[in-house]
């Protein structure tokens, strides 16, 4: 887009080219413009990515000439950015852009009757949620564009059990220019409107292409030991074993009740705890923890999930009020001292998984204040015995708080945003992590046989996800790989060994170009970033201080802009001769929820008609 | 029609269900120092449902603020505004905005009302549109009072008499018919009520799904919690 109204510039390509190779999705997102105006012009290239998703090349061709995004450790990349901010230029590239997106964009100065070529390039590895996994490409063309194309390829070895496309924008007259093409092991879908299809009436400018496009697709789960690929000396190892009975879980919710909770978050909560309530399953066993100053609850040890009891609790939780302050240790020490109690007592069954659900929207002001005691009164406590999960309302927790403490305890922490639909984000968080399948899952191969392992161990696999292991093979011709899967399930223990061989990639894909080269290393390698990242703030100080510069170093050598590196684009010189570097982040979980709380009175504008009474007259 | 009194400093509202004969008026907002009067007139189902149950819901509302020399007629067709002698008319199937020295009227098609009464009350209006061709139900309107704090202490009627708040305690809590809906004991204006906890719609955000809130159910039209009975905030007349 420009900045000027009546533009004389024409965007007459956009192309989003997405190739998924087992779960590892390689996006490439490219925009032309040509500047047809007598004068020289701004256009802007703005796209949203997935914020799972790793940056790995920007460039940008002008007549011919490109100029292209070098990824650079952070500090060095700042010292650069400072440069440029002194002198009065702002750098910045990346920003928030909602709850499941990042927004990237750059702006340039074109000459008169010049083009320009825009290319973003980014990867993920996708995961699988309930079931499936999803690919999710934001397009906002400004205008009408000649070639307008929206492509993806899936490459599953597997094999692929269904594939969906949709779109928030897909009228019924753009719904049948989805092209959908699936065979056993490779998916094509392709969205590729005309001009005249974009156009939102006959005669007008306005486009119609403006949402989500949406792709969710699932494939064959191997039994056993699952799914192993062998690629270029990289090895992948794919666990979600179908018809696995779900293990009983024994649950603990501890509920923030405290004053900042009034009004809408209380309301909220009381609304997930109901619906979470109702889809618990009747060998499960569950206590609700209410926690402000005081410490309450609805009964002293874990009840079992009968209908008359979880009846009972639901009417408990209609007449949770807040109030009062903010006492998170002691709160989840109860939970914890609880669970404990019951499994001695040997009121839990003995295969089952135990597990706390912590809900708060602020930080701890009573009791225990200090954070980092908090976690080690935590991990003391649990002793690795439990999971704690950790949902953070709104915008005034300290998310990296509860990012540690859940990942310190075998779980992990999910921030809900302060919205209408807050309650079915609670309840989302709660289908993901409700039905634990196999609890201690060690997924083994033989040392002599691969190194640089990503972990290899988890707490649980839980019903609709999958387990995800990389590797390399110290052998590069190794062409069959040992594996042997422990875990403990429902009624019995989960053992199974076997064999994985190196696919031919002629026999499985014999139509396509051999383009797999790289895909496993760089699942491998993204993979390892991500866990280090995560050891980097919840692991021992020496731990985080080689978790950090392995990250780095790995960050630097694939180039993924992560949280520890930067990618610098240098635009070109401007009539004075001054270059201006610009800076592509990417941004911490922390720091969107700052850019959230900034800017939370422009998203939020009428939230001011809910805190006064209000008094109204309706129909149902 | 469902009446909410929801009030925020103790999280918690009330609501309860008038019901009458369709065409009847009632008295929402009578504020007679002000000058203030909101009247609604109910419509029914277009047929009785197989249930028997007659459904009421309001269609048509009456405003006027004698002190400004305002006069508004909102239905679920159109809306006429009085002000400066002479009559003026907004469409629904259009987006729009009418300032005037004593009245802002802000239109979103077919969706919402808001008016702004100088220095005595806000409050907007939500058509409900439903499919021409469904058997039972038609447009309906609902009234929400965003700001009334300006209004005096003598205001009444059945909105009205709980804009200054309103004491009451809730003890008791019981298993009700359904599990759902668990009955209590209500202490308000010197009487016990049997209360059931239930949820009635907010349709301020989404017109069309609404949300719910929760809220103690006062049966029988709101008797005891309303001053007098249903029928005593009945009048012949639209203004």
């Amino acid at each position: 887009s420009t900045n000027e109204a009546t533009s004389q510039v024409e965007v007459y390509s956009v192309t989003v080219e997405c190739t998924v190779m087992s779960r590892f999705a390689h996006t490439v997102m490219t925009s032309k413009a040509l500047n047809k105006a007598n004068s020289s012009q701004e256009i802007f290239f703005e796209v949203d990515l997935p914020k799972t998703a790793f940056i790995t090349n920007f460039s940008m061709e002008i007549e011919g000439q490109v100029y292209a995004g070098e990824v650079k450790e952070k500090e060095k990349a700042k010292k650069q950015y400072e440069k440029a901010v002194s002198s009065g230029q702002t750098a910045g590239l990346v920003k928030v852009s909602g709850r499941k997106m990042e927004k990237f964009s750059v702006s340039v100065n074109i000459a008169a009757n010049s083009n320009v070529t825009f290319t973003l390039t980014y990867e993920e590895l996708l995961q699988r949620k309930l079931g499936h996994y999803e690919i999710l490409t934001r397009v906002k063309p400004k205008t009408l564009v000649q070639e307008f194309q929206i492509v993806t390829n899936i490459f599953e070895p597997q094999g692929i059990t269904f594939v969906d496309a949709h779109a928030t924008f897909l009228s019924n007259e753009l719904l049948p220019l989805v092209d959908k093409t699936v065979t056993d092991k490779k998916a094509h879908i392709s969205f590729s409107p005309t001009v005249e299809q974009q156009r939102k009436c006959p005669g007008c400018d306005g486009t119609l292409i403006d949402g989500d496009f949406v792709i969710k697709y699932d494939v064959n789960r191997a039994k056993g030991f699952g799914d192993i690929q062998i690629v270029n000396g990289y090895f992948v190892h794919f666990f979600a074993p179908p018809e696995l009975p779900r293990l009983p879980k024994n649950v603990v919710f501890v509920i923030d009740r405290s004053g900042s909770m009034g009004g809408r978050k209380m309301a909220q909560t009381r609304e997930a705890m109901l619906e979470i309530l109702k889809d618990l399953h009747e060998e499960d066993h569950f206590a609700l923890i209410l926690f402000d100053n005081y410490i309450t609850g609805w009964r002293g040890s874990l009840s079992k999930a009968t209908k008359e009891n979880v009846d009972e609790a639901r009417v408990y939780v209609r007449h949770i009020r807040d109030d009062g302050g903010t006492n998170i240790n002691d709160a989840v020490l109860t939970g914890v001292r609880m669970l404990v109690h019951d499994r001695k007592e040997k009121r839990l069954p003995e295969r089952s998984s135990d597990m706390i659900i912590l809900m708060t929207d602020g930080m701890p002001n009573y009791g225990e204040t200090n954070l980092q005691k908090i976690q080690e009164n935590m991990r003391f406590a649990i002793g690795g015995n439990m999971s704690l999960f950790c949902l953070g309302f709104g915008d005034d927790v300290d998310y990296s708080f509860l990012d540690v403490m859940g990942k310190q305890n075998k779980g992990l922490a999910r921030r809900i945003y302060e919205a209408s639909d807050s309650a079915v984000q609670l309840q989302g968080f709660y289908e993901d992590v409700s039905s634990p399948l196999l609890l201690e899952v060690d997924l083994r191969y033989p040392e002599n046989a691969v190194d640089s392992l990503t972990t290899n161990h988890f707490s649980q696999l839980f019903n609709g996800s999958e387990i995800v292991v990389a590797g390399r093979l110290t052998d590069n011709d190794l062409d069959n790989l040992p594996v042997e899967v422990f875990g403990e399930g429902f009624e019995e223990k989960y053992e199974v060994q076997g064999e994985a061989s190196a696919l031919n990639w002629n026999v499985v894909y014999p139509d396509e170009e051999y383009i797999f080269g790289d895909f496993t290393e760089r699942l491998w390698a993204y993979l390892t970033i991500q866990q280090l990242l995560d050891k980097s703030k919840s692991g021992t100080p020496d731990e985080k201080v080689n978790a950090t510069a392995k990250a780095l170093d790995m960050s630097l050598q694939y180039s993924f802009v992560t949280p520890l590196t930067s990618m610098v684009v240098i635009k070109p010189e401007t009539e004075d001769g001054t270059e201006s570097p610009l800076i592509a982040d990417k941004l911490t979980e922390e720091q969107r929820q700052q850019a959230d709380k900034m800017a939370y009175p422009v998203l939020t504008p009428v939230s001011n008609t809910y805190s006064s009474p209000s008094f109204f007259v309706d129909g149902d | 029609p469902h009446f909410m009194i929801e009030l925020s400093d103790r999280d918690d509202a009330l609501c309860f269900n008038i019901n009458d004969n369709p065409g009847t008026i009632f008295t929402l907002v009578r504020d007679p120092e002000s000058g203030i009067l909101v009247n609604g007139q109910t419509i029914g189902d277009k047929k009785i449902p197989l249930d028997g149950k007659i459904n009421t819901y309001f269609w048509r509302f009456g405003i006027i603020h004698r002190t400004l020399g305002v006069r508004l007629e909102v239905s679920t067709h159109e809306i006429s505004v009085f002000q400066d002698g002479k009559w003026v008319k907004l469409l629904w199937s259009d987006t729009g905005s009418l300032k005037g020295p004593n009245v802002d009227l802000l239109v979103k098609k077919d969706r919402s009302l808001t008016v702004t009464l100088k220095d005595s009350v806000k409050f907007v209006i939500l058509l409900h549109k439903v499919w021409q061709k469904h058997p039972y139900h038609q447009d309906y309107l609902g009234f929400y009072t965003l700001d009334s704090h300006l209004l005096s202490p003598a205001v009444h009627g059945l909105l009205g008499q709980f804009y200054h708040g309103i004491e009451y305690e809730v003890t008791d809590l019981r298993p009700g018919e359904v599990p759902e809906k668990p009955d209590a004991t209500m202490f308000v204006k010197g009487q016990e009520l049997n209360v059931t906890r239930g949820w009635q719609r907010d349709f301020r955000r989404n017109v069309k799904v609404g949300e719910n809130v929760p809220c103690w159910f006062i049966h029988s039209n709101g008797t005891g919690l309303i001053d007098g009975d249903a029928a005593d905030y009945i009048v012949s007349g639209l203004f």
